[in-house]
């Protein structure tokens, strides 16, 4: 094991997915399966915290609950998937 | 199980659907019956019954179509999301749309139907020998007229079977010119085309004109992709060029560099550095049918389960011997009730009780000395446990040279040479009494052939039937924060590479100690693998990383030239 690989990214014409951070994929996932947006009965909308929401997905895949972007977490919403929201509004 | 708010449904029974366009990537039949098929797992636990429309609006009007493909929620290429549908009621209400950047099959890679030679549509044979060479898809290989083919029986010296495979040469789908073949070259707005195209077109799909001239006949169809066309990129329907360069260093297989996402591409043209051509390699695809069964779950007013094995949990996991979820059924016949009238009585088997597998005949064609259960006839093992539904094991190794599969107390074996198949489950406490039952990493030493297991912060020493340890992992030199040891790969004869997390160290048989300078990251070492791999190991010359249910292939000359299914590749699962 001499001379370690190096590993060069580029940005792929046509690619329809574009290289983002942990962070702003998780920002995505939660808002896109709507697990970051609580509409009331009021019909007053309304933000709930990263954490929180981050709960309510990892409850909902039967994950363990930390409220953090754990790697488990991460792995799942990086799976291929149904475009249904999983929390409906 | 969960359903829409307001318990969304259909008021009638006898609900419609209609399928208003294909999919390149397979041929109308079979996503006809793959249909089908998906509607059926409703209809057998329901009242409900599906009737498919040619024309005019049904209850459920289905489609493939690209990323922006009509409503307000675009698809977002290859993976990542790979359809959606409504909930029931008018207009988009109960539709169901399939992202056709995906690769559509029946879950196991292409699925090729044959045309016209001697093989009565069958499917295509891969892989298939022709005059002495093996083939693992379509050919033009020994015609002048360029049609792709492919035999439909393992030899085709032997048997003569064969037909011809999609291609824009042979036929085109949907548009207006009842699947003529294209014709080239033809005009389209005054230009010359030589292949199909997606010129004049916003859906990024590839037509071409059946006549020479477009502009004056109006005559178009589709263009069928070829099995060995790329997924997506900038070159859908073009076949990978071999060898291509990339960043001035030339390829001759698909490969994973220059991606982050681990992803198998390759070039279209000699050269991605010059052409900038390039698409993902075909792959084993997503099941249309296991994808559709769920869309079809919303269609009829299932919202998402967060039961992982039910049909209605959001992501996709390919199941070879699909069965409805107690889960989905309650939910379906919370909406719609249980099916009436009396269900069809199965045929009884007319053989007495089998002994169970494994059996003592089984087991007696194998001693192993350093393997004592292989000779015994597993008490604790549970044989309904299916390998192949494995999402992932606790680990994988070679032990006397064979592959070992071990997950929750058994373990199970695939010969590295020959065809005789995976053997097991076997019970790890009848071969290795000491152990518990899950094992996070083991490893043979080519030379002492004493095995190590590793189980979180415990090891074992395994020498033949007699046993050292338990002993903690902080004895060889680990520090405390090292929970497990994920993966152990031999390198010459006296060090071993253990992997932890995003790190790994050497490890010295001879003094049974970490060597200093450790530990070091994975990825500055291994490029293009994940680094947070949990599984592994060496198998015939290669350095396998496991992540899940994927594997990535490392060769000697540390170059990642595979990723795979562990359970397809390795486990040898059908």
């Amino acid at each position: 094991w001499s001379l370690p690989v190096k590993s060069v990214f580029v940005t792929f014409p046509g690619d329809v997915v574009k290289n983002v951070t942990d962070v702003e994929l998780a920002e995505s996932y939660l808002k896109r399966f709507g697990y970051m947006e609580t509409e009331h009965r009021s019909g007053f909308q309304s933000m709930v915290s990263t954490a929180k929401a981050l709960k309510r997905m990892q409850r909902q895949m039967g994950l363990e609950e930390t409220g953090e972007l754990d790697k488990m977490t991460l792995e799942a919403m990086k799976r291929p998937r149904c475009g249904v929201p999983d929390v409906a509004n | 199980y969960k359903t829409f708010d307001g318990d969304l449904k259909w008021d009638h029974n006898d609900v419609t659907y209609r399928i208003l366009n294909y999919s390149p990537d397979m041929d109308s039949n079979l996503i006809d019956d793959a249909f089908a098929r998906a509607f059926k797992v409703w209809s057998d636990v329901t009242p409900l019954k599906f009737t498919r429309l040619f024309q005019g609006t049904a209850d459920i009007m289905i489609s493939f179509g690209k990323a922006d493909h009509g409503d307000l929620y675009p698809f977002d290429g290859k993976d990542g999301l790979l359809a959606h549908a409504y909930p029931p009621g008018d207009g988009i209400q109960g539709d169901a749309h399939f992202d056709d950047d995906e690769h559509w099959t029946l879950g196991k890679g292409a699925v090729v139907k044959t045309y016209y030679g001697n093989a009565e549509g069958a499917l295509c044979h891969f892989p298939f020998t022709f005059e002495g060479k093996s083939y693992t898809s379509c050919t033009t290989e020994g015609r002048t007229d360029n049609l792709p083919w492919c035999a439909t029986t393992a030899d085709y010296n032997k048997d003569k079977k064969y037909g011809f495979c999609p291609s824009e040469l042979l036929y085109t789908f949907d548009g207006n010119a009842d699947g003529a073949p294209c014709v080239f070259p033809f005009i389209f707005q005054g230009e010359k085309y030589e292949s199909c195209t997606t010129e004049g077109r916003s859906d990024g799909y590839r037509w071409c004109a059946t006549t020479s001239n477009f502009d004056t006949d109006k005559k178009y169809g589709f263009c069928p992709n070829r099995d060995t066309a790329v997924i997506g990129g900038n070159s859908e329907g073009d076949p990978c060029h071999f060898p291509f360069v990339f960043l001035g260093k030339e390829y001759h297989s698909c490969t994973s560099e220059g991606r982050g996402d681990g992803k198998l591409w390759c070039g279209t043209t000699d050269s991605y550095d010059e052409d900038k051509k390039w698409g993902f390699c075909p792959d084993q695809g997503y099941s249309l049918f296991l994808v559709a069964a769920h869309e079809f779950g919303h269609a009829l007013g299932l919202d998402h389960s967060n039961i992982r094995d039910a049909l209605m949990y959001p992501m996709y996991s390919y199941v070879e011997d699909f069965s409805l979820h107690e889960d989905d059924i309650e939910g379906i016949q919370y909406l719609y009730g249980s099916k009436t009238g009396p269900d069809p009585t199965p045929p009884q088997p007319n053989t007495p009780t089998t002994t169970p597998y494994p059996d003592e005949s089984d087991a007696t064609e194998e001693p192993e000395p350093t393997d004592p259960s292989v000779g015994t006839t597993p008490s604790t093992v549970d044989p309904t446990k299916d390998p192949c539904k494995m999402l992932k094991f606790d680990t994988i190794t070679v032990i006397q040279g064979h592959l070992h599969f071990f997950k929750d107390g058994q373990f199970w074996k695939v010969p590295s040479k020959g065809d005789g198949g995976r053997k097991g489950p076997f019970s790890i406490s009848q071969s290795w009494p000491a152990l518990p039952s899950v094992i996070d990493s083991a490893f043979e030493d080519v030379q002492t052939k004493k095995i190590y297991f590793f189980s979180g912060s415990r090891f074992w020493v395994y020498t033949g039937s007699s046993v050292l340890g338990p002993r903690s992992i902080e004895k060889l030199g680990l520090p405390p924060s090292v929970q497990k040891v994920e993966g152990a790969l031999q390198r010459g004869k006296s060090k071993v590479l253990l992997f932890s997390g995003e790190n790994f160290w050497r490890f010295d048989l001879k003094t049974q100690r970490i060597d200093k300078g450790y530990p070091k990251y994975t990825d500055a070492i291994f490029g293009g693998v994940p680094n947070d791999a949990h599984d592994v190991f060496q198998h015939k010359g290669n350095i396998y990383f496991c992540r899940d249910r994927f594997y990535w292939r490392m060769n000697s000359r540390r170059q990642v030239d595979r990723v795979g299914y562990v359970k397809y590749d390795l486990l040898k699962c059908p």
